[in-house]
């Protein structure tokens, strides 16, 4: 489980 | 996008239209903190950075980082011209040098890698945690506020609030983690938790 990369949240 | 992502980001919207729609009709911003206001400028503008690179992938969310940048800095116009003489800037008194200090030292210290991009983002998310504190302590220092600008600031603070049980919803459903993001929306719950009490007692 790694954290988001890619912010795909606001 | 699950049900509490969709509806935080509604709550988000709704309280700009709240506000925007305070001041045209009462033609002030008696009760606005400015300070609070600039640092959601800061927040909107480090965090959604990324819109120059990502803009392509999601349609959804480069339209709302637009519309949060635009509405902020419209906002910030308006109490700089049209309303400046309604703003009181001695009942809006809070250091926020604290709160950017305090945020750009958790960002250097604990970001998801040391690159601007990221150390910017991580400083975003701390300062939005905080952004609100200027606004509770003038409306602290003012007591009583306009019914408006209370609806403001409940729907602001639920915009937040409901992306945890979002994060709660992605971690079991695609093992999506987001400490940063957590720990802060957390942190900005509970500063708002006093101030949704006595929203829920009052309405």
């Amino acid at each position: 489980v790694v954290a988001t990369p890619f912010k795909d949240e606001l | 996008m699950n049900i509490f992502r969709i509806t935080g980001d509604l709550s988000h919207l709704i309280s700009i239209f709240i506000l925007l729609h305070k001041m045209r009709t009462s033609k002030s911003c008696i009760g606005i903190s400015f300070k609070s206001q600039v640092l959601y400028l800061i927040v909107y503008v480090t965090r959604y950075l990324d819109l120059l690179w990502t803009f392509q992938h999601s349609a959804y969310n480069s339209l709302m980082k637009i519309i949060f940048i635009a509405s902020s800095a419209y906002t910030i116009h308006l109490m700089l011209n049209d309303f400046k003489p309604t703003h009181d800037p001695n009942i809006d008194t809070f250091k926020v040098e604290y709160l950017i200090g305090g945020s750009a030292i958790l960002a250097l210290l604990f970001p998801y890698k040391w690159t601007t991009a990221e150390v910017l983002w991580s400083f975003s998310i701390w300062l939005e945690s905080v952004a609100i504190l200027p606004q509770l302590f003038m409306l602290q220092r003012t007591g009583e506020a306009e019914t408006i600008t209370t609806h403001y600031i409940f729907a602001l603070g639920a915009y937040r609030a409901l992306y945890i049980p979002n994060w709660l919803y992605r971690y079991f459903t695609e093992s999506f983690t987001d400490p940063i993001s957590t720990i802060a929306g957390i942190i900005q719950t509970i500063l708002y938790s006093d101030f949704f009490y006595i929203y829920y007692t009052k309405y």
